[in-house]
């Protein structure tokens, strides 16, 4: 290898600014990747606590960001996923690349002032974004 | 390309929501909720923009209740892991009060008779009945703690359309419940389940119910327990708690599923090790593995 070697030390040193930037470019992770972000609401902010009475405090937490090609490990997406991000970059742009979706979700437990002036515990399902993934 | 049709649905109904208003067109005719309409509490939180301001509860009885949700979930919301009942959602009804309550014998511990009427036409179909009590405020200055032994005779007197024929056929029932007061003990439970389930049962919107309690202290009491008169003051007329299972797919079926969610794989005793500091989260997976088989 040591021509191989040679040959390449003869070969002009681009500006190593551009280059090596460029290179690096292809392995830092996106600085906006699909991920879980707060966004904490008061029923007062909607002028719904004067039936609503708890939580005062409400996150229903959502997910944003690009899914990168490697779905795969880190969001638990399908194989499809991965296709269709190949369908993106490849054959047809036209073709959405993969949305960042909620995954997985928690309960909420809310406590009302009903029409007739009964009150009311109720726990409902799916109220907390808790994981996203790409699909 | 078209949104996934889940989305467009999301996106449709919160359009039509932001429009709708109470007595337009898209809304329903009788303006009841029809649970497969909007999930229960997209409805609340929706109508209450357009609806006349709601009758506020008694604030003892709201009082009771946030006591309820304080032992139930978090302070963000989330139902407390540690609940091991049956029930997700949970009623109080204040009475409509038919006639003025006599006062009660407060030195013998006889509550006042009651005569009330309760209007049950929030529980909807899909919500079973677990229990059901009649909570009395009480404000009990008993010196020591005391077991005090309460005897219920309580009329159900069925007010439903199918009763509007003949004259409502009363059903008396003596209900025999025991409670145990301590230093400034507010609440008194009077389990009436056995009157209720046929009435939630067969979604009876009204409850008619009269009756008295005599409360007084338990016999086998030391007798230095036994001085003085019971001192009751009974501080409102009786508010009636349903702890309901509701089965629709929007409410929280925690008690089914694996306290962290994770899919009952097929054997459990291939399980990896539970994670250090996870061994009460083994034990709860253990006790509520249990449950189900």
């Amino acid at each position: 290898g040591q021509d191989a070697v040679g040959s390449q030390l003869k070969q002009p040193l681009v500006p190593a600014a551009l280059n090596l930037s460029e290179y690096f470019k292809q392995f830092v992770f996106p600085q906006d990747e699909c991920e879980l972000h707060d966004f904490r609401l008061s029923f007062s902010q909607l002028k719904w606590d004067n039936w609503i009475v708890a939580p005062h405090r409400y996150n229903p937490r959502y997910c944003k960001g690009d899914c990168p090609r490697a779905v795969g490990h880190r969001y638990g997406s399908p194989v499809h996923t991965v296709v269709q991000n190949i369908i993106y970059e490849k054959l047809d742009s036209s073709v959405p690349r993969p949305s960042c979706v909620p995954a997985r979700y928690s309960p909420l437990s809310v406590l009302t002032i009903e029409p007739g002036g009964s009150i009311a515990y109720k726990e409902y399902e799916d109220m907390i974004a808790t994981k996203c993934t790409c699909r | 390309s078209q949104p996934p049709r889940a989305e467009a649905w999301v996106a449709t109904n919160a359009a039509l929501e932001s429009e709708v208003e109470p007595g337009s067109s898209l809304w329903p005719a009788d303006g009841r909720d029809r649970p497969g309409l909007l999930p229960p509490l997209f409805k609340v939180l929706s109508d209450g923009r357009g609806e006349a301001p709601r009758l506020q509860p008694d604030s003892r009885a709201l009082q009771y209740m946030k006591k309820l949700y304080k032992a139930y979930a978090t302070k963000e919301g989330i139902p407390k892991a540690n609940r091991n009942h049956l029930y997700n959602t949970v009623r109080l009804f204040t009475p409509w009060v038919q006639q003025k309550q006599a006062p009660g014998r407060q030195e013998t511990g006889v509550l006042p008779p009651a005569d009330l009427l309760f209007n049950l036409d929030r529980v909807t179909a899909v919500e079973h009945l677990i229990k059901s009590v009649l909570l009395y405020t009480l404000d009990s200055s008993v010196s020591v703690s005391s077991a005090v032994q309460c005897v219920c005779s309580l009329v159900m007197k069925e007010t439903g359309t199918s009763s509007q024929t003949q004259p409502s056929t009363p059903r008396p029932l003596t209900l025999q419940s025991r409670f145990e007061f301590r230093k400034k003990h507010k609440w008194a439970e009077i389990d009436v389940t056995p009157l209720l389930e046929p009435l939630v049962a067969s979604s009876e919107s009204h409850v008619h119910l009269s009756g008295n309690c005599t409360c007084v202290k338990d016999q086998q009491q030391r007798p230095a327990a036994q001085e003085g008169p019971l001192n009751l003051t009974v501080l409102a007329s009786p508010s009636l708690i349903l702890y309901l299972n509701d089965t629709s797919a929007q409410a929280y079926h925690g008690w089914y599923s694996l306290p962290y969610r994770r899919r009952p794989s097929r054997g459990l005793r291939q399980q990896s090790r539970p994670a250090p500091g996870a061994g009460e989260e083994a034990a709860q997976v253990g006790r509520s593995s249990r449950r189900q088989r």
